[in-house]
């Protein structure tokens, strides 16, 4: 039932392609959340995490056009360490069916008319 | 049903909260929806602890009882109102703070500002989810949290989103009209309170869109519970 999504095909450089550019948002994302680092090399891989959370962001974007998506405080984790450390439900497929089956807590059918 | 409904706008939602660096959103989600609920019946604001389902509640999915709540390692709200419903309630917010860390269980049952009467499992209906939140107050929902980590702002409404539950957040409200530039068109979107801070998102909330032709976006609709409480001071 969408309407097609219409995606722009021609433009200028990618800002992504510059690694000059990323390392200036990169230096502000820093200073934006506090973020502080243990040394030389945790700060290089978490600059190269940045750069493809930007990547995937873009992708987010195109993927979820009504939203905005860009830099969050997050945009130094990988989604592997986002999910370790920020998410915490814990549902199993067998509660999940269970659930969608019906238990004793199933709350009764309101009206919705009227 | 109203076209509209915001819960903020009644006083039953607390403020945003920040859950940290610990996988603790199901009790962000399970507190939120108990602060609702005893809003609507005490017609006062508790700001309630979260701190002591992650230190005390290790209730254990019946059907599983190799999955309990787990504190910074996860849990289920469910799980955490049957552990209410057992253990008496929840201290307030100032008496029972949150430290976003695992730590011994110091619950003082003297202390108790909430609790709760019952629980129920809505069903996979968004009629009957916006019902059910007009009704009895916010609702604990799970979500499937994938483009959460670069939300800023807006309705989403990915065109591909997976339906596995990972995060627990508590639904507040709904809208008939978020404008969705690229569809050209209006779009009705649920309204979430999420457990990250103020400086996440759109001050600290998510908008997923909802409707005939959406539904189930992100598996929002699939796990829905409301709680109702009983005052006690």
């Amino acid at each position: 039932d969408e309407e097609p999504l219409i995606r722009q095909v021609v433009g200028g450089a990618d800002p992504l392609d510059n690694d000059l550019e990323l390392d200036s948002q990169f230096v502000g994302f820093v200073q934006r959340f506090g973020k502080t680092y243990r040394d030389a090399e945790e700060h290089a891989h978490r600059l190269s995490v940045f750069k493809a959370n930007l990547r995937r962001a873009r992708r987010h974007q195109l993927l979820d056009p009504s939203a905005e998506h860009g830099v969050t405080k997050f945009s130094d984790l990988t989604p592997a360490e986002f999910r370790r450390t920020y998410l915490g439900l814990k549902t199993t497929r067998r509660s999940f069916l269970r659930e969608m089956a019906g238990s004793a807590h199933d709350a009764p059918v309101l009206p919705t008319d009227g | 049903l109203p076209e509209d409904f915001d819960w903020r706008d009644h006083g039953a939602v607390g403020p945003v909260k920040n859950q940290g660096s610990c996988g603790s959103c199901w009790s962000f989600s399970a507190s939120g929806a108990l602060e609702g609920a005893n809003y609507l019946a005490s017609g006062k604001m508790e700001v309630l602890s979260e701190q002591q389902l992650v230190d005390c509640d290790h209730e254990c999915d019946p059907s599983e009882p190799d999955s309990c709540d787990a504190g910074c390692n996860g849990g289920l709200m469910t799980s955490a109102f049957s552990y209410l419903l057992k253990s008496g309630g929840l201290e307030r917010e100032k008496d029972y703070p949150y430290t976003g860390k695992d730590g011994t269980c110091k619950f003082d049952k003297s202390k108790i500002a909430a609790s709760v009467q019952n629980y129920s499992v809505v069903a996979v209906d968004e009629e009957q989810i916006a019902a059910n939140l007009v009704k009895y107050g916010p609702l604990a929902i799970g979500i499937n949290a994938a483009y959460m980590q670069t939300y800023i702002g807006g309705v989403s409404c990915p065109y591909i989103c997976g339906r596995h539950l990972d995060h627990g957040v508590l639904l507040v409200g709904y809208g008939a009209s978020g404008f969705a530039p690229s569809r050209f068109k209006e779009k009705p979107y649920w309204i979430i309170k999420n457990s990250w801070g103020e400086n996440w998102g759109d001050k600290g909330y998510y908008k997923i869109c909802r409707g005939s032709n959406v539904r189930n976006k992100c598996g929002v609709d699939s796990m829905v519970s409301t709680v109702s409480a009983t005052h006690s001071s």
